[in-house]
């Protein structure tokens, strides 16, 4: 898989959506 | 001759990875058993994996007694709604969550063994339009059920005594939730596959909806089994019940998408043929291996990471296979005939 394919990944995706999501 | 009977075939090319038959039971008062999983137990002063066996409108449970025999230690009798499916709950001791309905889940029951009285019991959890049920560590028990108004989402954690100690509801998405996958590794991520062929990503600690990302339409009703993160990625593992045969991977009966949750974008990473010459699934996954039974009455098993089958049980003269499930613990596949018997294989 490469960022080409997928956008850009983040290690923390969990946290930062986390973050961005409505509580 | 019947361990030649049972001896897996192996296909050709594959890895020495195969199933040893350890043992089987035979319940004869039971015939056509409709789910089977392994359960922690104690007893005499030690903890047992034990066996549990659904039939139609009873659940036994069998306790090892020698390496390869089995002596029922009880059965629950049911009543008029019939047993569909056990719910496996990793990590619960005396203590067996089973689903009862017609077509959809109508009922969540749990039984166990009470010391307070000495006596085994059963106790509802759960009543309703069940759509989607999954077993997760640390006791809890997570459900989507659906009203014409509105979808819940609800986490249960029980105690030790299966006493449901508080509730927590998940955020649902609009699309009706029909499959629940926990994510390897991440105690507070769920992740689910909808009516619409979504996959939704949860934090449970919070209930918040984190994303909703869309499969793609050449594999239509995706039914998620589990999902691993890595790298920034998630992997999910799916099967696709409805997929239409293709030229490049055949008829996969199970996938592995990796999903970035940030961009919602997707790639495939392996896809899991059928065998040549067998056709339909209905398949169980454990970490990375799938399993699952054919329409020609065979099991097969798989290694998702490889994308490649690993070993096929044929039916014998005894009988097709009717299931085919993980043990809640270890490499231990449970296979069983509709003659009500179960094989236990180590993978």
């Amino acid at each position: 898989c490469s960022e080409s394919d997928l956008g850009p990944i983040s290690l923390n995706w969990f946290e930062e959506l986390s973050a961005e999501a409505p509580p | 001759e019947v361990a030649e009977q049972l001896t897996p075939v192996l296909l050709d090319g594959l890895r020495e990875e195969t199933l040893q038959l350890v043992s089987k039971l035979k319940d004869p008062s039971s015939c056509c058993p409709v789910d089977v999983s392994t359960v922690w137990w104690d007893g005499a002063g030690c903890r047992e994996l034990c066996v549990v066996t659904a039939a139609e409108s009873s659940v036994s449970l069998w306790k090892p007694l020698a390496p390869d025999s089995w002596g029922k230690v009880y059965t629950w009798q049911l009543g008029e709604i019939p047993v569909i499916q056990i719910i496996p709950l990793p990590d619960m001791c005396n203590l067996v969550c089973i689903a009862l309905g017609d077509l959809e889940i109508a009922e969540i029951r749990l039984l166990l063994y009470s010391s307070e009285n000495d006596s085994f019991k059963q106790s509802l959890v759960k009543t309703g339009n069940i759509k989607a049920v999954l077993g997760l560590k640390d006791r809890r028990l997570v459900s989507s059920s659906r009203t014409v108004q509105e979808q819940q989402v609800e986490i249960v954690t029980f105690s030790e005594t299966g006493r449901s100690k508080d509730g927590q509801t998940l955020m649902p998405p609009e699309e009706t939730v029909l499959a629940l996958a926990e994510v390897e590794g991440m105690r507070d991520a769920l992740v689910g596959t909808t009516a619409l062929n979504s996959i939704v990503v949860w934090n449970v600690k919070t209930g918040q909806l984190l994303k909703k990302m869309h499969v793609g339409y050449s594999y239509p009703a995706s039914i998620c089994h589990r999902a691993y993160s890595d790298s920034g990625l998630l992997f999910v593992a799916l099967s696709h019940p409805h997929a239409k045969e293709s030229k490049s991977c055949g008829n996969p009966p199970f996938r592995v998408v990796a999903f970035n949750p940030k961009t919602a974008r997707s790639v495939g990473v392996t896809f899991s043929s059928l065998p040549p010459g067998h056709a339909g699934r209905q398949g169980d996954v454990q970490d990375t291996w799938a399993a699952a039974v054919l329409s020609s009455g065979a099991v097969a098993v798989w290694d998702l990471l490889l994308g490649q089958c690993t070993a096929l049980l044929p039916p014998g003269p005894a009988g097709s296979w009717v299931l085919a499930r993980w043990a809640t613990t270890g490499a231990c596949l449970l296979a069983g005939r509709r003659d009500g018997t179960v094989c236990l294989y180590r993978y």
